[in-house]
This record gives C-alpha cells, sequence and structure tokens, in this order.
C-alpha cells in the first residue's frame, strides 16, 4: 500500500533547467505521476522527475536543485518530483539513504573525495550502486553515528559530520500547527500516506483545499489542530497515528493578541467575552460537561483557554465557545468587534472626492496603486484617454466616475482590480443625506418568487 | 433565526468553510457574486480556497441526493467601502436560477425604505428552540423610521444602517445568520434592503435590530461586477 511517490518531495509548478550541453535530453515517457516514480526509484541514474499532469507524460532526470548548473523555474505545466534523499539536510535512522550535499565534518573539517586515496586511502569508492559522490558525507558502512567522510586533514583520517535526525532538526512549538519540518514516520515507525492521495485511506485533507496547512508530501502535520502532528499511515489496517517530533525549548512569542477586538480568524483574541451572541453562558473549558470535548488548557497550553472565554484553538472562522446549553454544541463569538485593518487616512477630501488632486497612491489595505495609464496587472476601464479632464496623474488616487464612496485607484494586486484610497471626507464636508429625498422607485426584473406572487399560504 | 418559521427564501445562501460547516449566510445578487458581511470574513484578501456556498435547498445539512441543491466554490472576496462592513464573493461558476434558487433585486441607489414596509430575515441560524434549525427559517420585522430608530439608540445610528422595530415576541437573526438578508417586498418585487450583521445580543424584544443599508452601497456593488 506504499505508495512510490512517498520517496518523492514535489514542488508544483515548477521546472529543473540544466544547462550542461555534455548530457542528452531525457526522454518523454508517457504515465501517470505514480508509474513515473516508481520507473525513477528503479533506476540509479534517476533522481528526480517532472511530470505534466495534462499530457500525463514523464521526464526522467539525472540531476536535482542541489546538482551544479541547474536551478528551478516556474513552470504550470509541469509539477517537479525530486528524491527526499537528496534534498533532505537531516537523516532518517542511521543515515544510510543520505544522499544530501554537506561536505563537512561535525568539526569543520572540509571532506576528501571518495575517488581520491589521499591523503587517506581507503576501499570505499564510489559506484553508481552506493551513493558515494565527490565529498559529500555519506554512511557506507551503516555507521551509528550517522553520515561521515575521510577529511582532508592528513591527521584526522575520518569524522562523523554531525548530521542531525530529522525529528530532532526542526522542533515544534505549541501543538505543532506551525510545524514543516520532513518527518515522515510516525512514532510507532509506519511510513506516512501522502496527503496528496487518497489511499489507502481516503481524508478530507487535500492540500489545494488547505494551502495554509503546508500539507506537502507526506510529512507530518497538525492541520485539524491536533495536540500534536500526526499522519495518515500507509498501513490500511491503523488510519492515522501521531508523529514523535521534539518540542522547541523557548515556546514562541504569540502573534497577533488582542483583548477588545479580534483580528483575522481570532487565533490571537485573549479578551473576555464569555455568552454566546443568543445569550448563553459559554461552557468552561476545563470542564467536560455538558459537552465532552479534548480543547483542555493544559493540552493546549498556548492557547490561552482560560475560564470559559470565546477563544479559537482550532483556526475556526472566528472565536468560539463550547455552549452551557446541552443541545447546542458550540457557537461563535462573532458579536465579538473586529479590529479595524485599514490604514490610517493621511489626507481628507470634500465632497465625493471628485476634486481630489493630492497624491496619495496607496489603497486602504496598503497596497500600491496602478498607473491609470499602465495596462497591467489590470485593463483599466477608465483611464487618462477616456477621462482626459480626471487629472489621472501617475497612480494617484482620484474619483473619475464620482463614486459616492471616494477617492480610489486601480492596485497592483492582481486579485483586486480595485480598491478606495487611505483618505477619509474632510470634516464639515456636507454630502446631502439620503434620508432627505427618499422618494418611490418601481422595479422591474428579478426577485421574483413564483408562489407569493400568487401569495399562497404557506 | 430566533421566533421565526421553516419557509423559502431562494436568493439567501448558506457559506461553509473547508470542513463544509454553514457558519454565515449571503444574499444572491448575481449569477455569480453573493452578498455577505464583513464580520464573517477573516480578512480582506483571505484564501477562501475550500469555501462554497450552498444553495437550492431549505435544509442546512441536505441529504446528498438533495435534486435542486447546488454547492458552488468562492473564488474571490471583495471588501465594500469601509463603513460599509458588507462584502461581495465571485462565485466559480454561475448558480443556475430554478424554483429554488432566484436573484434578488438591488434596490435603487439612495433608495430608503419606507417606515413600516414588512420585511423578512432568513437563514439557517441559531433558534434558540423557537423553531426547527435543520432547515431555513423565515421570520418578519417592520421597518422603523430612522428618526425614531435614532432616538431609540441614542443618536448613535449611522445614515448605512437601517433599523425595524423590536417585536415582543422577541424575533431577530442570530448566529449563523449573519450576512443573510432583509428582503423587502417592494412593488411586486423581492428587493434586498439590508444584509444582516451581529448584534450583541439576538432577537432583542426592547431594542431595535439593525442592518447595513444596501441602498446607499449599490454603486459599489455595480462597480464591482462590472469591473
Amino acid at each position: 500500500h506504499r505508495s512510490p511517490l512517498n520517496d518523492f518531495q514535489r514542488l508544483r509548478a515548477t521546472e529543473l533547467l540544466a544547462a550542461p550541453a555534455d548530457l542528452p535530453p531525457p526522454l518523454l515517457e508517457r504515465g501517470s505521476a505514480e508509474q513515473c516514480a516508481q520507473r525513477c526509484a528503479t533506476s540509479l541514474a534517476c533522481r528526480a522527475f517532472h511530470h505534466d499532469r495534462q499530457s500525463q507524460l514523464c521526464q526522467l532526470l539525472p540531476w536535482t536543485q542541489h546538482s551544479p548548473h541547474v536551478q528551478l523555474q516556474k513552470n504550470i505545466h509541469y509539477d517537479l518530483y525530486q528524491k527526499k534523499d537528496y534534498l533532505r539536510d537531516c537523516i532518517v535512522a542511521d543515515g544510510t539513504n543520505y544522499r544530501g550535499t554537506r561536505a563537512t565534518t561535525e568539526k569543520g573539517l572540509r571532506c576528501q573525495q571518495w575517488q581520491a586515496t589521499t591523503p587517506h586511502d581507503h576501499r570505499f569508492l564510489p559506484s553508481p550502486h552506493n551513493g558515494l559522490e565527490g565529498n559529500y558525507c555519506r554512511n557506507p558502512d551503516r555507521d551509528k553515528r550517522g553520515p561521515w567522510c575521510y577529511t582532508v586533514d592528513a591527521n584526522i583520517r575520518h569524522q562523523s559530520c554531525g548530521i542531525k535526525k530529522c525529528e530532532d532538526a526542526i522542533c515544534m512549538t505549541c501543538n505543532g500547527e506551525e510545524y514543516r519540518g520532513t518527518v515522515d514516520r510516525t512514532e510507532s515507525g509506519i511510513e506516512c500516506q501522502r496527503w496528496d492521495l487518497q489511499h489507502p485511506h481516503k481524508h478530507p485533507y487535500h492540500p489545494d483545499k488547505y494551502p495554509d496547512k503546508g500539507l506537502d508530501d507526506n510529512y507530518c502535520r497538525n492541520p485539524d489542530s491536533s495536540e500534536r502532528p500526526w499522519c495518515y499511515t500507509t498501513d490500511p489496517r491503523r488510519e492515522r497515528e501521531y508523529c514523535r517530533i521534539r518540542l522547541c525549548k523557548k515556546r514562541s512569542r504569540p502573534l497577533n493578541i488582542t483583548t477588545s477586538c479580534f483580528r483575522g480568524k481570532g487565533e490571537g483574541y485573549r479578551g473576555r467575552v464569555n455568552v454566546t451572541v443568543s445569550g448563553i453562558p459559554c461552557q468552561r473549558w476545563d470542564t467536560q460537561t455538558p459537552h465532552r470535548h479534548h480543547f483542555t488548557p493544559e493540552k493546549y497550553p498556548c492557547k490561552d483557554l482560560q475560564e470559559n472565554y470565546c477563544r479559537n484553538p482550532d483556526g475556526s472562522e472566528a472565536p468560539w465557545c463550547f455552549t452551557t446549553h446541552p443541545t447546542i454544541r458550540v457557537a461563535f463569538c462573532f458579536h465579538i468587534r473586529r479590529c479595524p485593518d485599514e490604514l490610517g487616512a493621511q489626507e481628507c477630501y470634500h465632497g465625493h472626492g471628485e476634486r481630489y488632486h493630492g497624491h496619495i497612491s496607496k489603497t486602504r489595505k496598503g497596497i500600491t496603486c496602478q498607473p491609470w495609464a499602465a495596462q497591467a496587472p489590470h485593463v483599466p476601464q477608465i483611464s487618462p484617454a477616456t477621462h482626459p479632464e480626471a487629472h489621472l496623474e501617475e497612480n494617484y488616487c482620484r474619483n473619475p466616475d464620482n463614486d459616492s464612496h471616494g477617492p480610489w485607484c486601480y492596485t497592483m494586486d492582481p486579485r483586486t482590480p480595485f480598491d478606495y484610497c487611505a483618505i477619509k471626507p474632510c470634516s464639515g464636508s456636507v454630502v446631502p443625506s439620503i434620508l432627505e429625498n427618499a422618494d418611490a422607485v418601481v422595479f422591474e426584473q428579478c426577485g421574483r418568487r413564483d408562489e407569493r406572487l400568487q401569495l399562497k399560504g404557506r | 433565526i430566533v421566533g421565526g418559521q421553516p419557509g423559502n427564501s431562494p436568493w439567501t445562501v448558506s457559506i461553509r468553510n473547508r470542513a463544509s460547516v454553514h457558519f454565515c449566510g449571503g444574499s444572491l445578487v448575481n449569477e455569480q457574486w453573493v452578498i455577505s458581511t464583513r464580520q464573517c470574513f477573516s480578512s480582506c484578501d483571505a484564501n477562501l480556497t475550500g469555501y462554497k456556498v450552498q444553495l437550492g435547498t431549505l435544509f442546512k445539512d441536505p441529504s446528498p441526493g438533495d435534486p435542486d441543491e447546488q454547492t458552488i466554490p468562492i473564488t474571490r472576496i471583495v471588501c465594500g467601502p469601509s463603513e460599509s462592513q458588507l462584502v461581495m464573493l465571485k462565485l466559480a461558476r454561475p448558480a443556475s436560477l430554478n424554483r429554488r434558487v432566484a436573484l434578488i433585486c438591488l434596490p435603487p441607489e439612495r433608495y430608503v425604505v419606507p417606515m413600516g414596509t414588512i420585511c423578512e430575515i432568513a437563514g439557517w441560524g441559531e433558534t434558540r428552540g423557537t423553531a426547527d434549525s435543520s432547515v431555513l427559517n423565515v421570520a418578519r420585522l417592520p421597518v422603523l423610521s430612522h428618526s425614531e430608530c435614532n432616538k431609540a439608540l441614542h443618536g448613535r445610528l449611522k445614515e448605512s444602517e437601517l433599523c425595524t422595530a423590536p417585536l415582543r415576541a422577541g424575533v431577530g437573526a442570530c448566529e449563523g445568520d449573519y450576512g443573510g438578508p432583509l428582503a423587502c417586498l417592494t412593488a411586486d418585487c423581492w428587493v434586498l434592503e439590508g444584509v444582516i450583521t451581529p448584534s450583541r445580543v439576538c432577537a432583542r424584544t426592547d431594542q431595535p435590530a439593525l442592518f447595513i443599508r444596501v441602498s446607499l452601497y449599490v454603486d459599489w456593488i455595480h462597480k464591482v461586477m462590472k469591473m
């Protein structure tokens, strides 16, 4: 049930560009990613492959991003898979499979080329099978202390390279939700299932659907705010299991701590609201009635699960709590005010700002405005050509279409065509209130609800 | 919705997070655009991959075989002017309109709903035991004049807010309804006059309920859809 892809690290929309002219262009073969992985895994020369998802073609490669004269490049047609052993800078078990590029010992001595027999003669000569290459640290004799090398120092024959075990290389803080290390085994030693595969276990945590959870390859992660990082296993009889990862000695300082309002999803909210908006008191986090749960203060030390205050320990949409009402398990605390997230206004405008000619050129979110004459990242419907009289200079905020909400601009953010600027109405600036001349208006098109028209009873 | 009853509101949509849990409401104003409230979303450039809207069904969590149910991914969020508390959500593909799914009209710019107009809120939010919270509930509320409401709120009412009168029975929106519609039947047409936003307490019997006045932002809504 282990996928051959488990040996590979995937980089989406990426291509490996190699410069060496002496190597023949790699062949294109048909196959799924898993079939390509199988071929590459069984080929001694292969260290990576490109996979074109659309045409289902793969290209086996004898190099990786760490090879000389090779570089990564964006390419939406390819996904790049590289053998993990060549990329990892930590070791699994005794590091026999380590193929990284460390070439100095733990005391900083430079390693002797495996090909060379001076200053130290030896019998470990490179071959296609043993992975000995250049002067990189390796473990050809399964030494318990991990990869080592002969040194260029005539007085010191060989020395360990001191490469850490993966579970110790990157530690985790709190519950490991931010852990992005490369441990890919559970605490009982079972290999993890890839997050982008649905076998042997079907699961909801697609990497595309949770882009912020770092669900790379088959590394241990914590996408659901469990107590520790975990993974689905390649053992069909065991769906998921925790991983053993070292806890950092120093706890990371929580960001965005707020008390009177909440920012983003409110993970940093530390205020004292403890009643739901429908008036039901929240349940204390350190009790299991009326609702049993696993969010206990001692298991989630960084989440400040004090008393019965609204909190967001699992990355939900907003602070929430278990309620003291037996039939209502949880309730969001959306009634807590959101912290303002706009830049302070540096200038002001009169009316709707149609005569504003100042020099503010940032949106209220701090995004730089797109020059009015530019055609990218947004093709403008309003430009100096269409509105010659509107003073559309450079990328200054303006109001060429008399937008009732003030000066605006096209933005340099491809995802935000336009937005309003960090300018506010001048105090004393009089704009007629909509309540002064409310007159009757007739509507035609949408909004018709058939059964309503016959005024039938419900 | 507290104090409501099961009903039909074909422009009301359920907004679901990555775990497919309903957390807010919205209104379908165009085949590919839903209007909701800023309070429901973590930021104006939030990555909404995995977030969806569900429409075409009366059930909060319909069975897989529900014939009219549509689930459409959300691809973009656009925040409204600063005071508006509004957001526009672009859908990955247009919703298909049928007897269960309809658009709701937008009012003309700066239109003021006459006092006493009977409007309707709708949503799958908290019912506080007053109705079946597994289906869409609706409730009717009369519009309160701006002056009366401002008096009741000690002069703190903004022009961008619209009020409905409190009912003795305790009728109103609650947690899970936010972002949903206050729809008013005007000239034979259902019009989106208000958007539900969080209040300190649901369905108060002694204070007006506040909504975002949509007519003040209709120009922005059209501009976003046009841009």
